[in-house]
């Protein structure tokens, strides 16, 4: 029974077997679709698949793209610089010239939202890096600034709209140079409670967790469901 | 006189098989989040003519049926699906991107003679 796996996975859109090393956080909301459209189709329920319901967006394809940046560290004494420096990069290649991007989502995961540990004040500064980077340099050249953003923490997970920025990247790859994360602690919450700075920036560090959700439509695949919906 | 009907025994009539591929026996599980193995489905068996009002066949079956009893040279009507469902597909790429697609008309739910 010698399965013709190659043309299976042509069918599927992929070249070759994925060969992945280490399975990565599937997020809620990407279960929640699965199940929803898996609920469904086994209750004889037709939806349309070119239209994603939980997000509000049209697409047959959800993308969720790990962060593949780095921390960076200021030369500057701790109580002089940001407490966390990162440069996010999300590898757009795997979207195929046809589809055409709906939607583009930042998620900023801080850590848990627990109250057991109150921080303090967080000022979040994220912008395009415009220009490659300079080893020698400690951080990037920041270019245009598109959220400067005080959050309390806990906060669990930030979301920004970066459609605009990832359609640029798609149709220009080589603008890809990534984002310039900055967080800087904005004083105490609770003066009573006093935060050590380098510990508060290390466990920050520990728990950041940046990902891009991409959802795009193929219209090879999806013709026919606009032409439903007319 | 009626045509005497063939004495043709259920299992050969058309209707859907049922066949689970489970992706473990493929390797596949260790790309493929969700889910576990697809159902591959498929239509088989005969769509006699006496038949093929009940076999939930079209207009054009019956038809057609009517013409291979009259001129055997005529095919007789096959045994198609009627009725699909998608599926959708959660895995991770060699980029380690989480991917969920949807893949219409995949599950073969009932057969019937067209």
């Amino acid at each position: 029974f010698q399965f013709q796996e190659h043309a299976f996975l042509q069918f599927l859109g992929l070249d070759k077997v994925p060969s992945p090393q280490k399975f990565q956080p599937v997020p809620y909301i990407l279960k929640k679709i699965f199940h929803d459209q898996e609920t469904a189709a086994t209750i004889g329920i037709s939806r349309d698949l070119c239209y994603v319901k939980e997000l509000g967006v049209q697409g047959n394809i959800l993308r969720l793209l790990p962060d593949q940046g780095f921390f960076l560290y200021s030369k500057n004494l701790p109580q002089a610089s940001p407490c966390l420096q990162k440069l996010l990069y999300f590898n757009l290649s795997a979207v195929k010239d046809e589809e055409r991007l709906t939607m583009a989502q930042l998620g900023l995961d801080l850590g848990p939202n627990t109250y057991y540990h109150l921080g303090p004040d967080l000022e979040l500064v994220l912008s395009l890096v415009q220009e490659p980077h300079v080893w020698d340099r400690s951080i990037p050249k920041p270019g245009k600034m598109f959220v400067l953003q005080s959050v309390p923490w806990p906060q669990g997970v930030l979301h920004f709209n970066l459609l605009e920025v990832a359609k640029d990247w798609s149709n220009n790859p080589q603008k890809n140079l990534g984002l310039f994360l900055e967080i800087l602690v904005k004083g105490q919450r609770d003066s009573g409670v006093n935060f050590q700075l380098e510990d508060t920036c290390a466990r920050l560090r520990c728990s950041l967790h940046a990902s891009l959700l991409v959802v795009t439509l193929n219209p090879k695949q999806c013709h026919s469901s606009s032409r439903k919906r007319r | 006189a009626a045509i005497p009907a063939p004495k043709v025994s259920c299992k050969n009539l058309c209707h859907r098989h049922q066949l689970f591929i489970n992706f473990r026996d493929l390797g596949w599980h260790k790309w493929i989040i969700a889910p576990k193995g697809f159902m591959a489905n498929y239509c088989h068996g005969d769509c006699p003519f006496s038949l093929t009002t009940s076999l939930n066949g079209s207009n054009y079956a019956f038809m057609q049926a009517l013409m291979h009893a009259v001129d055997p040279a005529i095919p007789q009507a096959v045994c198609i699906p009627t009725k699909l469902s998608p599926i959708s597909m959660l895995y991770q790429d060699n980029d380690d991107n989480v991917i969920l697609r949807h893949y219409e008309d995949m599950v073969v739910d009932e057969c019937g003679c067209g």
